[in-house]
Formats: C-alpha cells, sequence, structure tokens
C-alpha cells in the first residue's frame, strides 16, 4: 500500500 | 540501504554523539540551543512510535532507540545537570510559532488521516525547522564555539545525504516521497549559509563568528 509511509527510514 | 542511507544515518548518529560529548566534557552547554534540542526529542518520539506496533530490523530498532535515548539525554543535560550554563537569555526563539503552523500542516498535507501517519508527518515537517532556535541563537550571539559547528555539520550534512539517498531509491526502487523529498529539501536549505562558513572559516582553523 503505497499511502503508509516508510519506517525503515529513520 | 544504499551508501548514502548509511553514511546519512552515520552523519546523524556523529552529531548526537558530538553534542552529547562536548556538554558532558566541558561540563556546559553554553552556546547550545535547548530549544532545538527540546524540537528534537519531540521529532524522535513522534516519528518513532512504530517501534511500538512494528519491527522492521535490529539495526532500525537499535538506531531509533540510541536517537531517542540521546535526544533525551541532551535536554536533561541542559535544563537539568548543567542548567547553570544554560544560555536561556539568548535562547528565546518561541517555539509555537514553529510547532502550531508544523502540526496544522501535518494535518492538512499527509499520506494518511491517521493518528501514526499524522505524527510520522508533524515529525518531518518539525525536524526540517528545528535547527531554527540553534541558528536564531548563534545569529544573536554572533558566534559559535568550534566542536558546536561541528555538530552542525553533521547535522546538516544527514539531511543532504538522505536527498541523495532519496534519489539512489527514486532511480533503483522506483520510490517516492514527496513529504519526505520537501521536508528534507527544506531542511538543507536552511543549512547552506551555515554550510558555506564552516568551510570557508572553520576548516582554514578560525572560530565562527558573524560580522556585526
Amino acid at each position: 500500500d503505497d499511502v503508509v509511509t516508510d519506517k525503515d527510514e529513520l | 540501504m544504499n551508501i548514502f542511507r548509511l553514511t546519512g544515518d552515520l552523519s546523524h548518529l556523529a552529531a548526537i554523539i558530538i553534542l552529547l560529548l562536548k556538554i558532558w566534557k566541558t561540563r556546559s552547554c553554553a552556546g547550545i540551543s535547548g530549544k532545538s534540542q527540546i524540537l528534537f526529542a519531540l521529532v524522535f518520539t513522534t516519528r518513532y512510535l512504530d517501534l511500538l506496533t512494528s519491527f522492521i530490523s535490529f539495526y532500525n530498532t537499535i538506531m531509533k532507540l540510541i536517537y531517542i535515548g540521546c535526544a533525551y539525554a541532551t535536554v536533561y543535560l541542559i535544563y537539568m545537570k548543567f542548567k547553570a550554563t544554560y544560555d536561556g537569555n539568548h535562547d528565546s526563539f518561541r517555539l509555537e510559532f514553529l510547532v502550531v503552523p508544523v502540526g496544522g500542516l501535518a494535518c492538512l498535507v499527509n499520506h494518511d488521516f491517521s493518528f501514526l501517519e499524522i505524527l510520522w508527518t508533524f515529525s518531518i515537517y518539525l525536524e526540517s525547522v528545528a535547527i531554527l532556535p540553534q541558528l536564531f541563537m548563534i545569529s544573536k550571539t554572533g558566534e559559535a564555539e568550534t566542536i558546536t559547528t561541528h555538530y552542525l555539520f553533521f547535522l546538516g550534512l544527514y539531511r543532504a545525504l538522505y536527498l541523495f539517498n532519496w534519489i539512489w531509491r527514486f532511480y533503483f526502487e522506483g520510490f517516492f516521497d514527496m513529504i519526505a523529498i520537501v521536508a528534507g529539501v527544506v531542511q538543507t536549505i536552511l543549512y547552506c549559509d551555515f554550510f558555506y562558513l564552516y568551510v570557508t572559516k572553520v576548516l582554514k582553523g578560525k572560530k565562527l563568528s558573524l560580522p556585526a
């Protein structure tokens, strides 16, 4: 899903 | 993970550690904006709430915990342990002028109108301007200790490296997050004036002082 942001990046 | 992302993270870590060590070794937080440090603690707290809901990687979890822990340790040193050395008179930036508009913008422009996503968006916007109280303080006093400028350099370099990371990810992964990119560009631009002074003065062995 593209609405959930990337939580891997700090 | 690419080389820009990794060096960006390490640059960020270096900045945080440099500041903590500076305060600890000199037993003083003179010249450091406690307000910027409060904002960074707020940035990490609102961004890393996913620590409670999901596991991404060992690296991810450890780095998030270090960033949060160091941010609160820094605030503690400034406002509690070395409070007597805190230069509150020069740290006069009004936090509500940043937090309130940024909170409003996060509610209006986000990827998903949910609690975690709005707080994540808030943290991205807030981080882009969180250094302003520190830069404001330096402009008021007209100077900064050399070690403080090293801190600012690594903190600015980190987001600039993230910009290269996002260019890399766009080409090789098709990944693209407009909110992070625009905020990251704004954040990096705020450091440009400082980068210029850092290269032309500090790296040549001079103290950073602004013309009166």
